[in-house]
């Protein structure tokens, strides 16, 4: 029990400090472990930890149900989590299934955000609706809803700037992406994804509970698995919240997006 | 004004006359939870809490007419020993100076090379700015429209991979603007990726950099240990800026790499825009750790 004492033995300890390392957090921890030794375990701790988290995340694992025309999926994260690189490469993917995608650029406050939507638009050869430097986001997202009607489009890909779950106003504004989109399209956005980036900390579960409040968050995306962090803050996420997690990121070309895979989540983290 | 935060703990141990080796464990196990909550390394916490409780059980709080104060004081002194006991300066000096930013991707370094140019213009200092992203769509213009903001001059990169040539000329350029100071924002890359390592080493060779900052975002988990590691063996590292901190994370990354890099925070981003830096101030970051 003593904090620089010996638990149970080092097996415990060892396997606390496992799950500590990738981000799970302490409280997260204590549950999981107390959770499994209450289930009277036989055989190895390790082995009944990763089949409990694996079950866990089993039920966020969704495919894609693309269920109207255009499909509409606005994306959301604070700074720098990969929301502009992801919708490239969803967008590539509904390319390769012969979707007709267009992007709409609706982050108008950071600089060189359009410019680098543009770019990726361009490389794939698929339409981007753009607007002035401090446009107003949801007017642009409203003109893509039209444009991609008008033009029989099967995916809309809507990219914000990114913002802090703490800026009520900024969160205001992703609501206000939300009502004017139903404006143009009743049931749009069919999708809110949140992006979360797989470096960061105790501070995504945070993140999810501030978004999924605002906004009615009904996916994630996990970026950045591809180096040194597990996203083991996903596992903390799982236990408060039951939303699918459709993708992850792992490097930063267009292919470099698998679908999300407890089996490999898992196998992954305690490597 | 840090036992406000540390709440709870501190004002239950009050309570207490003399404190029981029990007690004291029982308010270190409360600290750890605290400690890793805000995202400080496990490995550090366990370290930094065998410290505490070393000086927390022997005769400074044995023997303390108000035992609570002085165990309070030690967590206090223990936190500041590693944070650092006052700013540090970004020197901004008088010779001819060149700054590299390096960390991962999305960690906010484009953004901190302007803040970091405004700032250093503010001292009197005549920056330039190079970026060095080959890969990022719109990267150079990223940092061309914020250095247009502040008035920096930009280096126009082309995304050519040939580094010793475009920093040969971003320099002579620099020299050309009579400019005192060169900033030069690289891409994002992870400590794990050999390939993009090896470019950050080429450019460093390039540039010779008198700074090398590594920029980490404030919402930093466990990694950011092996990332600092990873960056000091590959290039070195004079100094940290812990960005987004204007958020609600905790920031214990920043423990953790002072304990282990033992280089100054010399800045904290505390906004997108490009005023937004504040020079790092170790008390209120040991107040915002301790929760
Ligand atoms: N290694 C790696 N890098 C990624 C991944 N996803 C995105 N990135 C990189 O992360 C950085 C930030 O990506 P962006 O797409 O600009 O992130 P963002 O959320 O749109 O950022 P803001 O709009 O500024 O909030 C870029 O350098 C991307 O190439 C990933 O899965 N792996
Ligand atoms: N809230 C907040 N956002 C910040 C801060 N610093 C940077 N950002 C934002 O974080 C995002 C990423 O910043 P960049 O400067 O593009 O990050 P980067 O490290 O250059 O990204 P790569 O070049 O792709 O690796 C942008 O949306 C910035 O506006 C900060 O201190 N606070
Ligand atoms: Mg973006
Ligand atoms: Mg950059």
């Amino acid at each position: 029990k003593g904090v620089v004492s010996k638990g149970k033995g080092t097996t415990l300890e060892s396997v606390r400090e496992a799950l500590l390392a990738v981000d799970v957090g302490p409280q997260v921890t204590e549950q999981l472990l107390s959770r499994l030794q209450e289930q009277n375990h036989r055989g190895p701790l390790l082995e009944k930890l990763r089949e409990a988290i694996r079950s866990d995340l089993k039920k966020l694992e969704r495919a894609v149900s693309v269920r109207e025309k255009p499909f509409v999926i606005l994306f959301v994260g604070v700074n720098g989590v990969g929301k502009t690189t992801t919708i490239a490469k969803v967008a590539h993917g509904f390319q390769k299934e012969g979707r007709s995608v267009l992007l709409a650029a609706a982050d108008t406050f950071r600089a060189g955000a359009t410019g680098q939507l543009k770019t990726w638009a361009d490389r794939l050869q698929i339409p981007c609706v753009m607007g002035q430097e401090g446009a107003d986001p949801a007017s642009i997202a409203f003109q893509a809803i039209e444009s991609a009607k008008a033009k029989g489009m099967d995916v809309v890909l809507i990219d914000s700037a990114g913002r802090l779950h703490t800026e009520a106003p900024l969160m205001d504004q992703l609501k206000k992406i939300q009502r004017v989109s139903a404006k143009a399209l009743p049931q749009a956005p069919h999708e809110t994804w949140l992006v979360l980036d797989g470096t960061l900390g105790i501070n995504t579960v945070e993140q999810v509970r501030q978004f999924q409040k605002a906004l009615s968050v009904s996916g994630l995306v996990i970026t950045k698995l591809d180096g040194s962090a597990k996203g083991g803050s996903l596992i903390a996420v799982a236990q408060s919240f039951q939303i699918p997690v459709y993708f992850v990121g792992i490097g930063e070309t267009l292919e470099a997006l698998i679908p999300f895979s407890s089996e490999e989540f898992v196998r992954s983290l305690f490597l | 004004k840090l036992t406000e935060g540390f709440g709870s703990v501190f004002g239950r141990l009050r309570g207490y006359g003399k404190l029981s080796e029990r007690t004291i464990d029982e308010a270190l196990v409360e600290i750890r939870r605290n400690l890793l909550e805000a995202d400080v390394h496990y490995s550090v916490v366990k370290d930094w809490l065998a410290s505490v409780r070393e000086r927390a059980i022997g005769k400074e709080v044995g023997e303390s007419f108000t035992p609570a104060e002085q165990f309070i004081k030690i967590v206090y002194e223990e936190l500041i020993s590693v944070l650092g006991k006052e700013p540090v300066e970004l020197e901004p000096g008088s010779g001819r100076k060149t700054i590299l930013l390096v960390g991962l991707q999305g960690s906010g370094k484009t953004t901190t090379t302007a803040k970091l140019a405004r700032y250093l213009q503010k001292k009197g200092r005549h920056p330039y700015l190079v970026p060095i992203d080959p890969r990022r769509p719109a990267a150079t213009e990223q940092l061309q429209v914020l250095g247009k903001k502040i008035n920096v001059p930009v280096f126009p990169y082309d995304g050519s991979l040939k580094f010793k040539k475009v920093c040969r000329q971003a320099l002579e350029e620099a020299e050309g603007e009579g400019a005192d100071v060169v900033l030069v924002d690289s891409a994002g890359r992870m400590e794990i990726d050999s390939h993009l390592i090896e470019e950050l080493q080429e450019i460093c060779r390039a540039i010779q950099p008198q700074e090398v900052l590594l920029v980490l975002d404030g919402m930093t988990g466990q990694v950011a240990l092996s990332v600092a590691k990873g960056f000091r063996e590959a290039i070195g590292i004079t100094g940290i800026v812990l960005t987004k901190m204007d958020g609600d994370a905790r920031g214990g990354a920043a423990l953790s790499l002072r304990a282990t890099l033992e280089k100054p925070i010399y800045f904290m981003g505390v906004g997108e825009k490009v005023e937004e830096l504040e020079v790092f101030y170790p008390d209120r970051l040991a107040s915002r750790i301790l929760g």
